[in-house]
């Protein structure tokens, strides 16, 4: 960017926070930079707003990326992405098109205490970092917390556990305050998330077997969207409904935006497949984040053509 | 921050659910402070999984004496967070 920030290397959440309202300042007119809450340790969590239309409540699609701490190619493939839409605005026709029908709002790190955690004091830190009550371990997980089959297949009731659930749905306020933003809003019409690794691209249900409503539809848009990634440098996905293509999980956000009238809802699971994990190399944020967006262009215009 | 000196990441192929249970075992045990990079699924799917250095020998044991094959897929974790930590150290550099 104008300001010297790398999208080819990992930054500190401060770094990101900067760079959000720089884009926010140089494109005034498109973006803007929303505070919708805090975390546990009361850190911001910041949205990037990206609208053609101010003062309406148009449709919506969101991007969350970073609720799992440790999978840092979702928090750089999100700041790329910002970065993209505000560069191809009036440029590239699709994401134009797109902007001019539907707002879309952006959350790079969606869970910023165990983010600054990584950063400072243990690498492969997941969770949050609320406090239990009775325990002496830390965090719930923050993509099962979400009131979806809250406390179903796939979590635990152990607070030491990676996927403890929580105490209850919502608990953890980085996901409440996604929820009430979302729910406020009241017109979304997509909801993606970002995660790593596996190269996956995913939709409802993650906590029963049983098919989704809309599966077959939400099926051929995933397998587009998969193409379109694989176009640019022949990265496989696999594609398929989340409790049979990685395994159950109950209590995550794709489920809870399905379950709250948000049809088009696809999790990400970025890449590798394994060689490098969540350690993936610097010098493969940009190639990533460049086929990711072909990906979610593909979700995008299917949204704008199918809107309910 | 915490060091990874001498840990390992395992990729462990499972075939059905036998192997899933077995496998189960050791995940959930606290005594070799394993952490799960990718869950065992219903469906055959290979598990990757954090060994700490301490536990290299008696998790290798286990797999062995159940059979379980396996393959270390990052065979020097903190190698690779040096190299990623001098990155960003660089790259901040650079920026500023």
């Amino acid at each position: 960017s104008n300001n010297n920030f790398n999208y080819g290397a990992y930054h500190s959440l401060e770094a990101i926070y900067h760079e959000m309202d720089n884009i926010a300042g140089e494109f005034p007119d498109l973006a803007r930079r929303l505070k919708i809450g805090h975390s546990f340790e009361n850190r911001s969590l910041y949205v990037l707003k990206f609208s053609t239309a101010e003062g309406k409540r148009r449709p919506a699609v969101w991007l969350n990326a970073g609720i799992h701490s440790r999978e840092w190619i979702s928090q750089a493939t999100a700041i790329w992405t910002a970065r993209k839409i505000v560069s191809d605005y009036g440029k590239d026709p699709a994401i134009t098109s797109i902007l001019e029908k539907m707002d879309i709002f952006l959350l790079p790190v969606a869970n910023p205490d165990g983010y600054v955690y990584t950063q400072t004091k243990n690498r492969l830190w997941r969770k949050t970092r609320s406090l239990n009550s009775r325990s002496p371990c830390i965090g719930a997980d923050p993509n099962r917390n979400w009131n979806s089959s809250f406390a179903g297949a796939g979590t635990s009731n152990n607070p030491c556990s990676e996927v403890y659930h929580g105490p209850h749905a919502n608990s953890e306020v980085e996901v409440k305050s996604v929820v009430d933003f979302i729910q406020q809003h009241g017109n979304f019409k997509c909801f993606i998330d970002l995660h790593s690794y596996s190269q996956l691209l995913m939709y409802p249900y993650g906590y029963t077997v049983n098919k989704a409503p809309d599966a077959e539809e939400l099926d051929e848009v995933a397998r587009c969207a998969a193409k379109a990634l694989a176009s640019l440098s022949g990265t496989k996905y696999q594609v398929g409904p989340i409790c049979t293509t990685v395994y159950p999980a109950s209590g995550s956000s794709t489920d809870w935006a399905y379950d709250n009238g948000i049809k088009y809802a696809f999790t990400f699971e970025l890449r590798d497949t394994g060689h490098y994990g969540f350690l993936l190399p610097a010098n493969q944020i940009i190639p990533t984040a460049e086929e990711t967006w072909l990906g979610l262009k593909t979700i995008m215009e299917h949204v704008r053509d199918h809107l309910y | 921050r915490e060091k990874f000196f001498g840990d390992q990441v395992f990729r462990i192929n499972v075939r059905g659910g036998d192997e899933i249970s077995k496998l189960s075992q050791l995940l959930n045990s606290d005594n070799f402070k394993l952490d799960v990079w990718k869950s065992p699924s219903t469906f055959s799917h290979p598990v990757d999984v954090l060994v700490p250095s301490v536990s290299l020998q008696p998790v290798k044991s286990f797999l062995k004496s159940q059979a379980l094959q396996y393959s270390v897929t990052i065979e020097d974790l903190q190698a690779l967070l040096d190299k990623e930590d001098e990155e960003m150290q660089h790259n901040e550099g650079q920026e500023r």
